[in-house]
């Protein structure tokens, strides 16, 4: 099971790409 | 379900969904997106929203009857009519699975390749070029399964294409020039047809498709 | 529904959704993980797997009746009896809204978290680091949550605490030693509460928490 979970897509990245977002919007939300 | 508030940043594809969702059901839903009503990174990290939204995200949304709900899915959900969330177990798995699609499928990618075209990030040739693929790959497969389907689950706009289109739009906008989306015609034709409905219109207003790949925004 | 195959590989938390959602519905579930039925990177490959499966991830559901369905979740919900996926428009509604929530708020920070401990990802010190306070974030909000519930919606187990349980198993396994879980004791209750239902140890087993946190595995 173990090495099947090597394959699984997951968006590791998810909490950077979110942190990111919020940023941006909150600049532009001034 | 009762009226109420979504709270919301504006231009937020998130929040779009469960503003169409309520265009189809009639629900008076107000949108607070600006001063005084909401201010993104000042309200939501007050006591008071956070007390009623725990992760300070948005979209969020609070019912007249005080009733509170996040995670956009679950909204567009709530303010759905049956039809949109499918009238039969087999559509409404249906509809389920392609609203997880967009989250897994398209999402990801999707912010790879347009975050850094926005100046939302950094630019990573690898990432973007990665990104790029898996967008391929995605649309190869919403095009097979739209070729002989006018939308995604049964013979009616459902919580599917919302979702799907909503997770869509950025790419449609900022990357897919006519070179790179003419191998998927069947997706450009039932996007086409989403975005021209009166309650996606009433939303997203004239959504204007890329005419040249965006790149890098630094 | 119909009953039907689950075709996945074993130990699979995302096909454990929907065989626990199966114990309550009683639907007569045959799981197909191991050769002959089902033989991970191959069947999965093969092109009338695919045509069924376009995506050729698993889980994948296909009905004795025929029908197919992807993405874990809409496997979940369609299993389902009409208890787990929520009696009343709210109850829906939250529940929907713990399964995003553990989608988007647990999957990412556990995944990069555990995995480097398994030995089937490379360790990042940074990233390890970040994902824990992720999870910790997490952890603090499911306690809030549960400081006056049994459950996550209403006063039985549903969808929303089987995707939750089910998405949390890895940590609790793996690296929630108990020094790191005693500030969660709400979270904690509530999970030994369900994996000790009849319904989740038929389908998970005894499962074993975590004594010392796992380290990367080389």
């Amino acid at each position: 099971g173990v090495d099947f979970l090597a394959h699984e897509r997951i968006w590791f990245d998810k909490p950077r790409y979110d942190e990111a977002e919020r940023r941006f919007y909150e600049r532009k939300n001034g | 379900m009762a009226a109420g508030t979504l709270y919301t940043y504006a231009e937020n594809w998130r929040a779009y969904k469960a503003q169409i969702a309520a265009q189809y059901s009639g629900v008076h839903l107000k949108v607070a997106s600006t001063p005084p009503a909401f201010t993104f990174g000042q309200t939501n990290r007050l006591p008071n929203f956070l007390n009623s939204f725990p992760l300070g995200k948005v979209p969020a949304f609070q019912g007249d009857d005080g009733f509170c709900l996040f995670e956009s899915n679950a909204i567009a959900h709530y303010l759905s009519t049956d039809a949109l969330r499918g009238s039969t177990p087999q559509a409404s798995a249906h509809i389920l699975q392609w609203v997880n699609f967009a989250d897994s499928e398209i999402i990801p990618p999707a912010s790879a390749w347009v975050f850094p075209t926005l100046g939302i990030m950094q630019f990573n040739k690898q990432a973007t070029e990665q990104a790029k693929e898996e967008v391929k790959r995605m649309l190869l497969v919403l095009n097979q399964h739209l070729n002989t389907r006018t939308f995604l689950v049964g013979e009616r706009v459902t919580l599917a294409d919302i979702t799907v289109v909503c997770s869509l739009l950025w790419i449609y906008k900022q990357v897919l020039e006519p070179a790179f989306r003419e191998p998927y015609p069947n997706v450009n034709r039932w996007f086409g047809t989403c975005i021209n409905q009166p309650q996606f219109k009433a939303v997203l207003g004239e959504v204007k498709l890329c005419e040249k790949m965006a790149q890098f925004d630094a």
